[in-house]
């Protein structure tokens, strides 16, 4: 996955995402893609939560699928999550579930929760940094005033980074793939480095949902796991989402 | 070029928005889930559309997990256990995920799996 919230010159806040999913799932050397990246696809689906007949908040969901990876709460903020590797992984937390300890939250429930009851960007970024996990995770978590954006690097207990806009250094956007930003990522799978070109080849004075949608549309940052890719502008409440396709040649991850 | 050789690395895309051309497979359907009716009731409207779509995929994951245990010992356990775990499962959730199972016609312990799969799949 990719994940990136970015400021323009006006202040104004775009949160985009490229979902990629179903590594050594099964490839089908015939079509040359993923079995399980492919069946996810048609499951793609848009759906905006509304209670009273209003919105509470909108997100891009595979149906069957009751949690949260891609939301807008909105004109208050924007969330994606990204996967995150670690030995202390969910299936420790699965573990400590099954014989009883059960004082984790399970991560998508924890985004859904987030997105339907928090009321600003702080106390969304407060209970994604502070709530214990089953499993590690990376929240990239975008709001509606300038310098919003951040990514919460977790493990299953505790909140390892958070890594936010700055204006006097210059950071007018961050980027999340599924690598510690304080580390190099992995160097068969460095979707870090082409995207953060792109951006940089974008500049901030013409950052925008169709310069986001580029930049998620240059391989390998567009993969053969990427089933979806979202827009979101939060000042407008706006949510878009794309089912993608990678033409060959294209990096399998 | 680079975009020849792995990890095929292109020139960064330009003009791509809006989406069309061999990258873009398709615009996404938009649903209303209203929370206001009881947690089994929210998603029938997505679940009566996506059905088939829903079943084929967790066919695909059934087919995988065989071709690691081909005794489908490892189906049977998450058609036994995993329905044992959703009522542990945090409201509405676990209302939710029944609702779905109820829906699609897909067993409630493959439901289960899909919904807490970022955790299993970090195995």
């Amino acid at each position: 996955c990719t994940s990136l919230v970015a400021e323009d010159a006006n202040g104004n806040l775009f949160h985009g995402r490229n979902l990629d999913f179903g590594l050594f799932m099964g490839w089908d050397s015939k079509n040359r893609s993923w079995i399980i990246t492919e069946t996810l696809k048609p499951l793609v689906v848009n759906v905006d939560f509304t209670r009273n007949n209003r919105t509470v908040f909108k997100s891009t969901n595979f149906a069957g699928y009751v949690g949260m990876l891609t939301g807008i709460r909105p004109h208050t903020f924007t969330l994606t999550m990204n996967e995150r590797f670690s030995l202390d992984g969910g299936y420790i937390g699965i573990l400590e579930w099954i014989l009883g300890k059960r004082d984790g939250m399970w991560m998508s429930f924890l985004t859904r929760s987030v997105l339907e009851n928090a009321t600003s960007y702080e106390e969304a970024k407060n209970r994604l940094a502070q709530t214990k996990l089953l499993a590690p995770a990376y929240f990239i978590l975008g709001g509606n005033q300038t310098g919003q954006g951040c990514v919460i690097t977790r493990s299953r207990v505790l909140s390892l980074d958070i890594w936010e806009l700055d204006r006097k250094q210059n950071r007018w956007y961050v980027l999340e793939t599924n690598y510690d930003h304080w580390k190099d990522p992995f160097f068969l799978d460095d979707r870090r480095t082409p995207a953060m070109k792109c951006m940089n080849q974008t500049m901030q004075a013409n950052i925008s949902i169709k310069t986001i949608y580029d930049v998620l549309s240059t391989k390998p940052v567009l993969n053969k796991l990427t089933t979806y890719t979202t827009l979101m502008e939060v000042s407008k409440g706006r949510l878009e989402s794309y089912i993608r396709d990678c033409p060959n040649p294209c990096m399998p991850w | 070029s680079t975009q020849y050789v792995p990890p095929y690395t292109e020139e960064c895309r330009s003009g791509m928005y809006p989406p069309r051309g061999p990258t873009f497979k398709g615009a996404v359907t938009w649903y209303t889930v209203d929370l206001d009716l009881p947690p089994s009731k929210r998603w029938t409207e997505v679940i009566t559309d996506k059905k088939a779509n829903l079943v084929s995929m967790i066919q695909a994951i059934k087919d995988l997990a065989n071709s690691f245990v081909p005794s489908g010992k490892l189906i049977e356990l998450v058609d036994r256990d995993l329905p044992l775990i959703v009522n542990t499962l945090p409201y509405p959730f676990n209302e939710e995920i029944k609702g779905i199972a109820q829906d699609s016609g897909v067993a409630l312990g493959e439901v289960v799996l899909f919904n807490i799969f970022y955790e299993v799949f970090t195995v």
